[in-house]
């Protein structure tokens, strides 16, 4: 209930309506967005109950190993009421032409089958916002100075999703572990979105702002 | 972490 009480309000992608539409416009549209879902999960981070007791520096390790994933996981559950298409926002919503068109088809290919995975899972709010943090407290960072203190802040968000599981679904024991078992394609979905975006970065074309940069940065 | 300066000053803001 607390992980509900602090997930961050939505943002928009607020497209530049004086841009023409094209690959440009659609990349920087997402690479700005991202900056500023950037701050607003550096800020979610620091509500998950213990995160902030973690080290300044080990805080910085689970961030940047882990943000991307916590980024894919919120469009995804954003998308989970749509069919084959993506809520990058909710005024950014791409279908699979729209994104042909404006370059993102790798990115929507890459997501689409985690949003499935989802749906068959009927995945649940309370479920979606402990699966997120889990996901950042479980980024597999070579560089955490004090494991322990991870150790125990995934123990007790690992607990939270079993207690999930045992008080509103019953029907199925195995319920946490089925949602458990969802973050290898996480991980592997955020790998290949981070793989488009650092192309894009080679590439030059489009303006990325210096969050995003550092961030893309401290996943090369 | 010096290149990593503003994830550092966000996470140090009390907000």
């Amino acid at each position: 209930s607390h992980l509900l009480v602090v997930e961050p309000e939505k943002i928009y992608a607020m497209p530049d309506p004086t841009v023409p539409d094209g690959d440009i416009k659609a990349l920087t549209t997402l690479c700005d967005l991202a900056d500023r879902e950037l701050v607003v999960i550096i800020g979610w981070a620091k509500h998950i109950p213990g995160f902030s007791s973690l080290s300044l520096t080990d805080q910085m390790s689970l961030l940047q190993s882990a943000w991307m994933e916590v980024l894919v996981l919120s469009i995804v559950f954003r998308s989970l009421a749509f069919e084959g298409e993506l809520v990058y926002a909710d005024d950014y919503v791409v279908d699979e032409e729209h994104a042909r068109l404006s370059g993102l088809l790798d990115l929507h290919v890459a997501i689409l089958p985690l949003v499935q995975r989802y749906k068959k899972l009927q995945v649940e709010k309370e479920e979606f916002v402990t699966l997120k943090a889990i996901a950042l407290l479980n980024s597999d960072s070579m560089h955490i100075e004090d494991v322990d203190a991870v150790q125990r802040l995934q123990d007790s968000l690992h607990e939270a999703l079993q207690d999930l599981g045992s008080s509103q679904h019953t029907e199925d024991p195995q319920r946490a572990g089925k949602l458990l078992m969802t973050l290898p394609l996480l991980r592997q979905t955020a790998a290949r979105t981070l793989q488009h975006f650092f192309s894009i970065k080679v590439q030059g074309k489009v303006p990325m702002h210096k969050l995003f940069l550092e961030m893309l940065e401290a996943k090369a | 972490k010096e290149k990593h300066k503003i994830l550092h000053r966000l996470l140090q803001n009390s907000t």
